[in-house]
């Protein structure tokens, strides 16, 4: 009666889709342009690479077949991984604990599989890692029922430059016409929160150029260690399982655990009434499950640190902002290491006013998260409600005005409503803190329009 | 540098389980006494059964440990599928074409993942089916990094009676006193969705019983076949590999998608120039991409038709509400069949006016999907904004008003903007639809109100 069946994890995204963004013509356009670049700033930027990063979009055969290419000198990908990071899902070099655009494993696979069923194209790639002494040059499908690649060509020279970066190119059906707002809305956001980036774009009848207006770039973040509120049985598990054995408990928490040092661990087993030179082999299930109750109720561990973070700072949001909204004042403020769940993040706003920002009812809101614009579903995202609520005239602040309230959140794990990566959910602590930083930017606004406001006086007498 | 890993489906969803709706204790609660009911009620009305459900939750230990149970008389798990149905994320038997709540083969195994990483327990089921002899009796758990089940026990005994349905018990880690208001809430949309139901809830200090005001149950979808507007690439290759390779075009289309008749059939090949004639074995890739194209830009298909819905229809809604708000005026309105890219839809829409119905600034939206009650993100559900762009004042409703609209939307594709299953997405053809539903009803509550304006200035006389 009822048939059971098994479904790969490309087959399931083949089958949904719309829940990754890609929907229609349009906004698979839209989401394609988002996959590949953002892919090229990690490339670039975790490594400390000022990125150059080039953006091609041509109309291949009207009305909508679209050739996408986007070409970047970041760290490349070693020849033998190029399959698999473009022909399976779930597969990625992005499921450590470090802030990051990329996070699911699933970005280009998507614009693949859309791709391929659209038009029954492979993918192009170029690339080479800085060490490599080869180019590679690879034609990519999938194979969506089982989740697996399939090479359609793959060819390899002597490089004789010391190139290194990506080059990716689709043809795939899209909608330009509905969608090049959108793209060039999402590729001037991208130059806001990446002033030391140089963005080329060309779509049909369109130019986009955006210089780097500084070269200081932001610490790249490391990867961390969990925090122990954000752990559960079957991390403390595995964590057990992979480590030595022979081990001591109190050895085991300062070397797998974020900010455990030996005081704390002392004071922590002292207050669990466990004993710290028992072995982790020696450690029944009843007791690991005792262990993680005790380590998540346990007060005294040291707050999430900065360390997997990289936040613009508050000197480069200010520069990102000039450069793209030319306010004729700007605030910005980065806010210190937060966390919810343990996993640490940070909040950083700016506020823009006058200049060349339109007079709005209300504030117009530009959303980023671990420096990726986010431009659909703003009426369920965190920062809209805190931007709603705030009280503006306390801030002298009277509708309509020109003002822009730009939120970035950094995190090793953001709160994303959906694989889409277009919306913030509320969490508590995310939610408080923009409030915070929204306010503390507000009372500097307060302090200027203030001023403004004496010189008028001043004047009209 | 970087390091390339592969996650499979339940580890990619352990590590984003809040993407499913397992963000925290509270929400996970909810979302577990769902996944578990809507695979009960799939269980029972899929196959005409009149659904018998009983929800228990306790809490098993203050402050957060929680029991949750869930018996049905549906139509039970063949004992030899139980371990994937529960252990293995994209497994299930929902993946065809027919309106039913579960569709990603994912819910229950997201209950039983939390549960698990929370508490260690596994998830204990009891089940049969109704022409089997055995009752089987299994405690499950997830290897979670491989997506396999984990037998824990297995235990089988005759069947002495005619029992047939699906007993399921998980112990988790959740917020009842925070959950209580949406799970009551979730519980009562559910009996006003399934007035043919009988639905006991019981739990800490609240009991809900709602008996069926009707044995008439609506008419269960089949499962049906693609439609040409509906169809890809990489769907179009599949189904010719899988068919006997010496049929021809002409009987092909005839026997794979919908709606396509002899004369259909015969209008299309002549129009796009096809040799009917030609068998599927000699379709070159560029003549199977012709055809691709061919099939989705011809006008003449029929439209979906509603084989693979299963609506309420306007009597079994109205008893529905009438049985949950209490109202003093119901009008309710199915619609014809619709679709969006080939998919057919439903909507089906009620208007509950006066009575039970509290004085409100703007109408209470109750929204439905496949009879799932959507209770979060209503803000991006497109429902909202059809009811907030319509001008109530021409239908003679000033606010306050007691008023309250219900939308209920079948299809074989609910557009759900993720994986939990919270919102609608603003597809043009159901937009389109929902605002003609709702102005229908609202025609006929103008009638109403009209009627009983006079009534009111004959008596003030
Ligand atoms: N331009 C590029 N340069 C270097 N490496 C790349 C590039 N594009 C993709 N990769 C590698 O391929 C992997 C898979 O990319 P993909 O976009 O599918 O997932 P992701 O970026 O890890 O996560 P997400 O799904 O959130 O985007 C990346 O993790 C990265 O290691
Ligand atoms: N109470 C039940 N009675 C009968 N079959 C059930 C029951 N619960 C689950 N199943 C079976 O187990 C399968 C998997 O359930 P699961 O909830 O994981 O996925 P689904 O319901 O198919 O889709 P979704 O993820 O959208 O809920 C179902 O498709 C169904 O075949
Ligand atoms: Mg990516
Ligand atoms: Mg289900």
């Amino acid at each position: 009666e009822e048939r059971y069946e098994s479904l790969s994890p490309s087959e399931f995204f083949y089958r949904n889709r719309e829940i990754a963004g890609f929907s229609n013509p349009t906004r698979a356009l839209y989401q394609t342009v988002r996959e590949l670049v953002e892919n090229s700033l990690d490339a670039t930027e975790l490594h400390k690479i000022p990125p150059d990063i080039k953006i091609i979009i041509s109309i291949k055969e009207p009305p909508d077949l679209v050739s996408i290419l986007v070409e970047d000198n970041g760290i490349g990908i070693p020849h033998e991984e190029v399959p698999f990071v473009f022909g399976r899902v779930f597969y990625g070099s992005k499921y450590v604990l470090r802030q990051s655009r990329g996070v699911f494993g699933l970005g280009i696979k998507m614009a693949v599989l859309y791709a391929q069923i659209t038009t029954g194209k492979p993918i192009w790639i170029r690339t080479s890692t800085m060490n490599s002494k080869i180019i590679a040059e690879y034609r990519i499908k999938m194979d969506i029922s089982r989740n697996m690649p399939i090479v359609i060509s793959a060819n390899f020279r002597k490089k004789r430059s010391k190139w290194h970066g990506t080059i990716v190119k689709l043809i795939t059906k899209g909608n330009w016409t509905l969608a090049r707002r959108r793209i060039e809305d999402y590729i001037r956001r991208t130059a806001m929160i990446t002033p030391y980036a140089d963005i080329y774009f060309k779509g049909p009848d369109v130019e986009l150029i955006f210089k780097r207006n500084t070269r200081k770039m932001p610490t790249p973040p490391k990867v961390g260690k969990p925090h122990p509120y954000g752990i559960d049985l079957e991390m403390l598990r595995r964590l057990i399982e992979i480590h030595n054995r022979n081990i001591t408990l109190r050895d085991f928490i300062m070397k797998c655990f974020e900010g455990v040092g030996e005081g704390i661990a002392h004071n922590f087993l002292e207050w669990a009434r466990l004993n710290g030179d028992k072995k982790l082999k020696d450690l029944s299930t009843s007791e690991i499950e005792n262990l993680l109750n005790k380590m998540k109720s346990y007060r005294g561990w040291r707050r999430p640190r900065a360390l997997s973070l990289s936040p613009l700072g508050e000197d480069l949001l200010r520069k990102g902002i000039e450069r793209i909204l030319s306010p004729e004042y700007v605030v910005t403020v980065t806010r210190k290491t937060s966390s919810y769940s343990g996993n640490p993040f940070i909040v950083e706003v700016g506020l823009a006013w006058g200049g060349k920002i339109p007079m709005v009812r209300s504030p117009i809101l530009y959303r980023f998260a671990n420096k990726i614009p986010l431009l659909y579903d703003e009426g369920v995202d965190v920062a809209r409600q805190v931007v709603d609520k705030i009280d503006w005239s306390l801030y002298r602040v009277k509708f309509p005005a020109p003002l822009a309230v730009i939120v970035h959140l950094c995190s090793t794990k953001v709160p994303f409503k959906g694989v889409g990566k277009e919306a913030i959910a509320d969490v508590v602590e995310v939610e408080k803190e923009i409030e915070n930083a929204i306010k503390e930017a507000a009372r500097s606004l307060r302090k200027y329009l203030t001023l403004i406001e004496r010189k008028r006086a001043l004047i009209a007498k």
